[in-house]
């Protein structure tokens, strides 16, 4: 595990997500992050509540094509599918342009740019909570996930990483499982 | 775009299903250092937007020079890669992959292997005959 230089952490513990309006996010979608989010707080003492204005809460989060003004912009279906800024910033953007699956097995999908959403989510939070890259291939923080592939469990190394920053959930049992549910290794054909 | 599974995917979706912004660098597995190829100079990009080349370099030219075969070797040690400063199948497959967009080096410093004090390059093992 990693952290930003710095190691920047959020300085409370009852944080608030909302979705940018003009996305018009289904309560499936919105669900799938709800999730996300749950996974993280298993095993630390923070919580997430979604709130209804984006302004006011901690976590923006917004699906965005190409240049949407931040000097990072997407690049369509795969390549870089998301990025989110370090705490206290708070930032969550997704590459609108991809191929969400929201729910189902994304392995059995037909098409082969399909991402799962809820891994990407996962990933995203870590950042968003102050963890960095990781070189551990099984856990959330590696910077790559192929198309058609869940990965959507904390690994070790990302549940050590993240209570360094912010302690242990008291009601956490310290059991962890790696789930990475594979159909290929991306459009790389490896 | 969102999608439940495989059951909702429209069919011009899947006919136009294998485009991928960096699929180009396929072409470029093979290339060797000292030599010049074309396409070069996007890939230094892509590595100078994931931390691997400072920012401080610009203009990049499509030779396999010094700063590109550092980037790999570097490159190769994050993600658990033969280390071998070239552009190999291996890597370029990862290359490819989707990932996220935050940097894995920000301004020369990472917690990922490459910025570990230990170092697990098989080409740093040193073997002494008895």
């Amino acid at each position: 595990y990693s952290f930003f230089t710095g190691m920047p952490r959020w300085r409370k513990q009852a944080l608030t997500y909302a979705f940018l309006p003009g996305n018009q996010l289904t309560d499936e979608v919105k669900t799938v992050f709800s999730r996300a989010f749950d996974r993280w707080s298993t095993v630390i003492p923070l919580t997430f509540t979604q709130a209804d204005s984006i302004n006011a809460a901690d976590i923006g989060i917004g699906f965005y094509s190409g240049d949407h003004g931040d000097g990072e912009p997407f690049d369509g279906v795969l390549g870089t599918l998301a990025h989110s800024f370090s705490p206290p910033s708070g930032q969550f953007h997704l590459d609108g342009d991809e191929n969400w699956v929201v729910t189902g097995d994304v392995r059995t999908s037909s098409l082969t740019t399909a991402v799962d959403l809820e891994s990407v989510a996962v990933h995203e939070i870590g950042h968003l909570l102050g963890l960095g890259h990781s070189s551990v291939e099984e856990s959330i923080m590696y910077p790559t996930i192929s198309s058609r592939t869940k990965k959507v469990e904390l690994a070790d190394d990302d549940i050590q990483g993240i209570q360094v920053l912010y302690g242990s959930n008291p009601n956490y049992n310290g059991s962890s499982t790696t789930s990475v549910q594979e159909k290929e290794t991306g459009s790389s054909g490896a | 775009h969102f999608f439940h599974s495989n059951v909702s995917i429209p069919e011009d979706l899947l006919k136009n299903a294998t485009s991928n912004p960096w699929s180009f660098f396929h072409q470029l597995s093979g290339c060797h250092a000292g030599e010049k190829y074309d396409g070069l100079a996007k890939l230094k990009s892509y590595f100078q937007y994931f931390g691997y080349i400072p920012n401080s370099l610009s203009n990049f030219t499509d030779d396999f020079d010094d700063s590109l075969e550092s980037a790999l070797r570097t490159y190769q040690q994050n993600f658990n890669l033969n280390i071998t400063g070239q552009l190999d199948d291996q890597t370029v497959n990862h290359i490819v992959r989707p990932r996220c967009g935050n940097p894995d080096i920000v301004n020369g410093s990472s917690s990922m292997n490459s910025g570990k004090t230990h170092n697990t390059s098989s080409s740093h093992v040193h073997t002494v005959s008895h």
